[in-house]
């Protein structure tokens, strides 16, 4: 897996 | 953070204002369903754990709290302030049905297989879904006073903001979350028979009902 995208969203 | 995210999370604020309002002002939770307050307080709680280890912004932390905090008044109100005034009988859709699949497809498809990660991804499969109760409450009775309808216009309005805003993020920043973008287009299909009654209907000032 990649990594996982930034959690800045809600 | 551009203009369709900001909105679409101004329009979940205002969602929540607009429940929190129509509650006090009806003295009543007349209409709205236990089950799918309940089902978004789970969702907040489980994606928001990150709030004890992982700091992204004031903003982020602020409305991740608001979110948690008001979700769980809604409850108390719910269950104890006004609880004569739910009618459990008419709230009646089985949340097995959504949470037994959302903890499946969390197993299956997250970025990291960490406890976190799989927290997360549930609460996104979950959000999709946790609508379902209330639209099933409103097809049950066939109509909704019409703050009701605002509320859930305001819930659907941030789910669809999210897209365009999915669609900017990947053009400028070259971003793509999958789990997400998925769930969200999943999550917003899912007004869009509501969409169009509060369009043709409530927005030309008559009440929302459903044809028999």
């Amino acid at each position: 897996h990649e990594a996982p995208p930034t959690k800045d969203e809600l | 953070m551009n203009l369709f995210r900001l909105f679409g999370d101004l329009s979940h604020l205002a969602s929540i204002i607009i429940l929190l309002q129509k509650i006090r002002s009806t003295r009543s939770c007349r209409g709205i369903s236990f089950k799918t307050q309940a089902l978004y307080a789970t969702v907040f709680i489980t994606r928001y754990l990150d709030l004890f280890y992982d700091w992204v912004s004031l903003y982020n932390f602020t409305m991740k709290v608001f979110f948690i905090a008001s979700s769980c008044y809604i409850l108390y109100l719910m269950r104890y302030k006004y609880r004569p005034t739910h009618d459990p009988s008419i709230d009646t859709f089985r949340v097995e049905y959504l949470l037994g699949p959302s903890a499946v497809l969390a197993l299956l498809f997250h970025y990291r297989f960490t406890v976190p990660e799989v927290f997360w991804s549930f609460s996104i499969f979950l959000e999709a879904v946790a609508i379902l109760p209330q639209l099933f409450m409103l097809q049950r009775t066939g109509e909704a006073e019409t703050i009701t309808t605002h509320y859930l216009a305001a819930l659907g309005a941030y789910r669809a903001l999210y897209i365009p805003n999915w669609i900017y993020r990947y053009f400028t920043e070259d971003m793509v979350d999958p789990i997400a973008v998925t769930a969200g287009i999943v999550q917003t299909a899912l007004y869009l028979d509501f969409f169009y009654v509060y369009f043709t209907k409530v927005l030309q000032g008559q009440k929302f009902e459903l044809p028999a």
